[in-house]
């Protein structure tokens, strides 16, 4: 292709993204550096400033229980909605934390299957193959995307509302503290590469369109997609970032570790499932994790 | 089909507040 029709894909997909996903990279790294004006975000580091953190959220009727409550209809994060605003939460701090995670990630995934279907030609993909693109792609993506959020010390959670230290989620019981640790050790790793929104949009757009997902009925149209906006992000990177040296190449490494995080993910999930009586896994994230690795 | 229903019905409808 060229290299104009690369760069249009870029803004494309930039654009997308912007639209798509509330908090950037470029507001949550000004949150994390206190260059964000007013937007201080409130910590919590502990059991009595995450109560205050829950009571925070709660009455503030936050952006992201108004998208809740107005994904309602849609059957996709209802169940959730109850279980975290006005009824008798779940027992223990980690378990109601957990349910709070859940209901981000439903909210996520919807995120991220609208910008998935902005990427030019996937919707012309056959369904099934969409599908799977999205339920092997989208827990990566996830991931990827808490990377903007972190630092060495701890995470922006809530749209950016609360900082959650580490040292505080490595407190709670197991397994709940081994989850995040793998995320902080790639962040903190990924971070030195120092991608911009721009530069993850389509990055991003690269992880979804994987066309060795096991179960994908037609690759070939998936892997020429892929392969454009492969040279889409190669360009970009040189344009963006010349003098980061193998930038490109030391980006695409990091797809292998994103494979690796998720099977640890979904195992420690299921873990969670056997031995956690009152565990509820959100309808959606149970379609996306059932036979998936 | 069924086993992932939530999935097809976000990939065909457009569930964004936006637009609701």
């Amino acid at each position: 292709p060229e290299a104009a029709d690369l760069r249009a894909l870029a803004r494309h997909l930039y654009e997308a993204y912007l639209k798509y996903f509330p908090l950037t990279k470029a507001k949550a790294r000004a949150i994390l550096s206190g260059k964000s004006g007013d937007n201080v975000p409130f910590v919590i580091h502990d059991i009595k400033s995450l109560m205050e953190g829950e009571q925070l959220i709660n009455n503030g009727q936050t952006s992201f229980q108004e998208q809740q409550i107005a994904t309602a209809g849609h059957g996709v994060t209802h169940t959730f909605t109850h279980c975290n605003i006005g009824s008798e939460p779940p027992d223990g701090v980690e378990l109601r934390f957990f349910y709070s995670c859940q209901s981000r990630s439903a909210e996520a995934v919807r995120e991220v299957t609208e910008f998935a279907k902005s990427i030019p030609g996937f919707v012309n993909l056959d369904l099934n193959d969409q599908v799977t693109l999205l339920k092997y792609g989208v827990i990566e993506v996830l991931i990827l995307m808490m990377s903007p959020l972190m630092n060495k010390d701890g995470t922006l959670i809530s749209y950016g509302q609360i900082f959650m230290t580490r040292e505080f989620l490595k407190s709670l019981r197991k397994p709940f503290c081994q989850m995040l640790e793998p995320k902080f050790d790639f962040s903190v790793k990924f971070n030195t590469l120092e991608l911009d929104d721009s530069d993850m949009a389509l990055f991003l757009a690269v992880i979804i369109l994987s066309g060795d997902r096991p179960g994908l009925l037609n690759v070939k149209p998936i892997e020429q997609l892929q392969e454009t906006v492969l040279h889409s992000l190669e360009l970009h990177l040189k344009i963006n970032h010349p003098d980061s040296l193998q930038l490109f190449a030391k980006v695409l490494q990091k797809m292998t570790d994103l494979r690796q995080m998720v099977t640890d993910h979904v195992q420690l999930i299921q873990l969670l499932k056997k031995t956690e009586v009152d565990m509820f896994l959100h309808p959606l994230l149970q379609e996306i994790m059932k036979d998936l690795y | 089909k069924e086993k992932h229903k939530i999935l097809h019905r976000l990939l065909q409808n457009s569930t964004s507040p936006v637009e609701l």
